[in-house]
């Protein structure tokens, strides 16, 4: 996944 | 995956856990807002849309899988059954939560990383889950006493929302790319929302007297 993407957290 | 994140996600887990308890172990809903409850539902079910486009992990779909079926759990529990249905006060559970929706909905439609079905639908998710623990705490301030476990439920829900924010903090200082504006300002308004509840919790806590929220 992309390092700067926050759509991986919860 | 950070210590706060991990430690953010498991106190979700927690809050949830303890209020599937108290519905539980109490067979009563009292305390507990409904429309908050709905208001999670909606928030899991728009944000994990990518369920179906997307893997990340298994322990990031397992989470997704948990959350929307302990949230649609509870609902249908304040909703359904009989016993826990009629512990609930629908006269004290007033808020317009349906106006939260739409204000949510409208505004993810202006402001959003993209213009697409599931990137509205993850920041009107972010926007929604920021003030959806709003009827709870009215309904708590209504109420005045608030019960053990439904005082532990808040908490834990505050407490993971402050360590995201830690999270947040520790990503920006060590991923240099990482400003993702609306996750992030949506987060500290949803944190701030519990400055309140958490203030009247340590005094009661400090006191080791019951947990009382002015009127």
């Amino acid at each position: 996944t992309n390092k700067d993407d926050v759509h991986d957290e919860l | 995956m950070n210590i706060f994140r991990l430690a953010g996600d498991m106190t979700h887990l927690l809050s949830i856990l303890v209020l599937l308890l108290k519905i539980y172990a109490t067979k009563s809903c009292s305390g507990v807002s409904r429309k908050t409850q709905e208001l999670y539902a909606i928030v899991f079910l728009a944000r994990y849309l990518d369920l179906f486009t997307d893997f990340i992990s298994v322990y990031n779909t397992f989470m997704k899988i948990v959350f929307i079926a302990s949230s649609l759990a509870i609902v249908w529990c304040i909703r359904v059954h009989p016993m826990v249905k009629r512990s609930y006060d629908k006269d004290l559970d007033t808020f317009r939560h349906y106006l939260l929706v739409a204000a949510s909905f409208l505004l993810a439609l202006f402001l959003h990383e993209k213009f697409t079905f599931l990137e509205i639908f993850w920041a009107f998710s972010i926007y929604l889950e920021a003030v959806a623990i709003l009827p709870q705490l009215v309904l708590l301030q209504r109420s005045g006493n608030v019960d053990n476990l439904t005082g532990q439920y808040v908490f834990f829900l505050g407490a993971y929302r402050g360590l995201y924010i830690l999270n947040w903090i520790y990503r920006y200082l060590t991923e240099p790319r990482f400003t993702r504006w609306i996750a992030c300002v949506s987060g500290v308004v949803q944190t701030a929302l519990y400055a309140d509840f958490f203030y009247y919790y340590f005094i009661s806590w400090k006191n080791n007297s019951k947990l009382k929220l002015p009127a």
